[in-house]
């Protein structure tokens, strides 16, 4: 465990916690992609699948079950509770576009052809990719509220702490994992433009809106 | 070098 790790590991955790918190708070997911909190809950589900086969940690067992019960709890909120605030009109990223080239991928490139390791691969690329229906709909709308962008920039921020924390892991314990280095790269590529967004504007107090 | 002890990261 290095510092890196941990702001990143907190930054996810804060992410999934803002995002609760705003639907609950405000009883509505307007501007919330429920395709995109599918996803994620999909990735938990398939990687942390090794809940049941090894333990690694009380720390990384009792993130796995927060993450995956949060991911759970949100879609329930949006798809459940909360659906008649649910814009599926401006949530039409057409998903299966993501996941079944990601699952070929998975099965295709990984480091070992075995179910539990083909998921963790799966789950890896679908992570990388899960956040583009989110984006898509603020693209589509133009706006988003200041609370979706600050669990956007934790979110972003999360896996980019990781890719110092892959950096600090290879010079410091020789350790490596090229699939999730990989994959995280393109998954902290994807927010560039957003970050931009978020320090030119919100920080300085506007709300994120597009140019038509 | 991979981890053939299994991932662990989040």
């Amino acid at each position: 465990m290095n510092i890196f790790r941990l702001t990143g590991d907190l930054s996810h955790l804060a992410a999934i916690i803002i995002l609760l918190l705003k639907i609950w708070k405000s009883r509505s997911c307007a501007g919330i992609s429920g395709k995109s909190q599918i996803l994620f809950a999909i990735v938990f589900t398939a990687r942390y699948l090794d809940l049941l086969t090894s333990f690694i940690s009380v720390y990384n067992t009792s993130m796995k079950v927060i993450y995956i019960g949060c991911a759970y709890a949100t879609v329930y909120l949006i798809y459940a509770k909360f659906r008649a605030t649910y814009d599926g009109n401006h949530d039409s990223f057409r998903v299966e576009f993501l996941v079944v080239p990601v699952g070929g991928l998975a099965v295709l490139i990984n480091h070992t052809f075995s179910p539990l390791e083909i998921l963790w691969t799966f789950s890896i690329y679908l992570e990388s990719v899960a956040i583009l229906p989110q984006l898509f709909m603020i693209s589509k709308t133009g706006e988003a509220e200041t609370i979706t962008t600050h669990y956007l920039f934790c979110l972003g921020m999360y896996r980019t702490l990781y890719l110092f924390n892959w950096v600090w892991r290879f010079y410091f314990e020789g350790f490596f994992d090229m699939i999730a280095i990989v994959a995280g790269l393109v998954q902290t590529v994807l927010y560039c433009d957003f970050f931009y967004l978020y320090v030119t504007k919100v920080l300085k107090g506007k709300k994120l809106s597009l140019p038509a | 070098e991979y981890n053939i002890y299994g991932h662990d990261e989040l």
